[in-house]
């Protein structure tokens, strides 16, 4: 099935 | 000591709206260029950015730079207080804990002033890389907000495609399945979908929907959006507040497992 990625998987910590 | 006005507060208004639902509290961070917000929904799957320029406002001052802890729900109840047309001044001194709010109306002869108590909110910022995208469509944000609305009748997710036909929208569902298609390159009849394609590779992209319903509350903002995609990148969903600024929200994609 299609899994929710988190957004902090491709953004960086600032 | 912070403070800006806006004509009328029916833009703060309209920002209000356009967060509420997704984020509960957020700094708003001012600096002498603006008003900037950025925050995350509580299940880190989506993400927006407010960014108003101090330049555009009616009047606008900021000597140091100062973050907002901001209960958004309490701040739109507040928003209600005022009128539309309502010149909407907002207001905090340095290290201060409250945000003054004060509306006059449009003959001068009713002002109302209150204070909202600031928090101390502990936000994660996110550095947000500078992306080319493989298609950005600009669009009608009526439209938009329609698509999203209709398809979440048949499905959870949308299946977005933008191919150098256009863009197709589809969802599936236990009880059956809908698409919803514009063409790149509208007729110049009136009431055509009007929409453009700026495309390098074409991209299909799955995306919760519950989470697009929450951005096109954004849509009294602009008469259009812009939505911004590359393969297993969030997706951009910009809409542009006059000549002041833009909200912009990013949605992380559903990816097979």
């Amino acid at each position: 099935g299609e899994a929710q990625r988190s957004l902090t998987l491709f953004f960086r910590r600032a | 000591m912070f403070e800006a006005t806006f004509n009328q507060a029916s833009i703060l208004k309209q920002v209000l709206e356009a967060t509420k639902d997704l984020v509960n509290d957020a700094n708003w961070d001012c600096s002498a260029e603006g008003i900037a917000l950025q925050a995350m929904d509580s299940s880190h799957v989506s993400l927006v950015s407010l960014s108003l320029r101090g330049d555009e406002l009616a009047s606008y001052r900021c000597e140091n730079q100062i973050s907002l802890g901001i209960n958004m729900n309490t701040m739109t109840k507040i928003l209600k207080c005022a009128e539309n047309n309502d010149r909407t001044i907002i207001r905090a001194d340095d290290d201060a804990d409250v945000m003054v709010f004060v509306f006059e109306s449009e003959g001068r002869d009713k002002t109302s002033k209150y204070e909202m108590k600031l928090m101390d909110i502990d936000s994660e910022h996110l550095g947000i890389p500078e992306q080319e995208y493989s298609a950005t469509v600009q669009m009608s944000s009526k439209e938009f907000s329609r698509i999203v609305r209709d398809l979440s009748t048949i499905g959870e997710n949308v299946e977005i495609t933008v191919d150098k036909e256009g863009i197709t929208f589809g969802a599936k569902g236990e009880s059956g399945s809908g698409t919803v298609s514009l063409k790149s390159n509208p007729s110049v009849d009136e009431g055509s979908s009007n929409i453009t394609i700026d495309l390098t590779d074409s991209v299909k992209l799955n995306f919760a929907l519950r989470y697009l319903t929450f951005f096109t509350k954004a849509a009294p903002l602009s008469d259009n959006v812009s939505l911004s995609l590359s393969a297993d990148v969030p997706l951009m969903v910009e809409y542009a507040i006059g000549d002041v600024g833009f909200i912009r929200y990013y949605l992380a994609p559903k990816i097979d497992d």
